[in-house]
């Protein structure tokens, strides 16, 4: 990760931390 | 700030450098894009699930340039709970496994730290989009090669609506798309790079979507040659 370009680390992490924050912050199949 | 006020007037085209490409260009730094790729589907009537933008760069200047990731930005489906009726046959198990490990391992990787226990949202299913999205970051386009590649060398959008017309694209990457459940693909090229919408929802050409990426991604194309 630490060699990936900055551009995409970036969106990795968001994505990563969206990801946790949706599943985290939602009742499951509603 | 709403996108006219946010876009400068008509910047002359430009391309980044590899390696760093968005230092380059000062109207598109990554939060400015994410921004305008957030702004393009949330608002939008259709139902997107993703947004990309695919950055155009010189590896030097006796190549073609290089379309490789600039940002994205991933909303997802309405409808996650159709997997839920669907039979959990045993590739599926596997293909989770897989997906469920990468992404254990990418979170422990980007946070610094070890990952585990059941209740880890990695351990929730990584859906096709989901993972489409993710090894997407790991691809690039030769310019005229692939669907934003062909999009950036023709200059004109190339908007693609349905699996059968996916599936039978001679762009692997649509093909790809349709493998994970998209029913919809466009991409958009503007003046340093292709913006690419995917849906699996049946979406048809809309100019509606075109004016919207016109003016937040300030394109000089011809919206007519599509």
């Amino acid at each position: 990760v630490a060699d990936l370009p900055i551009a995409r680390r970036n969106s990795l992490t968001r994505f990563l931390e969206k990801r946790k924050d949706r599943i985290t912050s939602t009742a499951p199949y509603q | 700030p709403t996108p006219r006020s946010s876009v400068s007037p008509a910047p002359a085209p430009v391309t980044g450098i590899a390696g760093d490409p968005l230092k380059s260009m000062p109207y598109f730094n990554q939060e400015s894009l994410q921004q305008r790729l957030q702004t393009l589907i949330d608002g939008a009537r259709e139902g997107w699930t993703y947004a990309i933008f695919w950055q155009s760069s010189v590896v030097d200047f006796a190549s073609p340039s290089v379309l490789g990731w600039g940002d994205g930005y991933y909303k997802g489906e309405e409808d996650k709970n159709k997997r839920k009726t669907a039979s959990f046959s045993p590739d599926f198990i596997t293909e989770q496994a897989h997906r469920k490990k990468v992404l254990r391992e990418l979170n422990s990787l980007i946070s610094g730290t070890q990952t585990g226990g059941e209740n880890d949202a990695v351990d929730e299913e990584v859906t096709d989009t989901e993972w489409f999205f993710l090894i997407s970051m790991t691809q690039s386009f030769v310019n005229g090669s692939g669907l934003p590649g062909l999009a950036m060398y023709s200059s004109s959008p190339i908007w693609v609506t349905g699996t059968e017309r996916l599936a039978a694209s001679h762009c692997e990457r649509a093909r790809q798309a349709q493998g994970f459940g998209l029913q919809t693909i466009v991409c958009i090229p503007s003046a340093n790079g292709v913006v690419e919408l995917g849906s699996t929802e049946l979406i048809f050409q809309t100019a509606d979507l075109m004016n919207k990426v016109k003016v937040l991604f300030n394109f000089n194309i011809d919206m007519g040659a599509t």
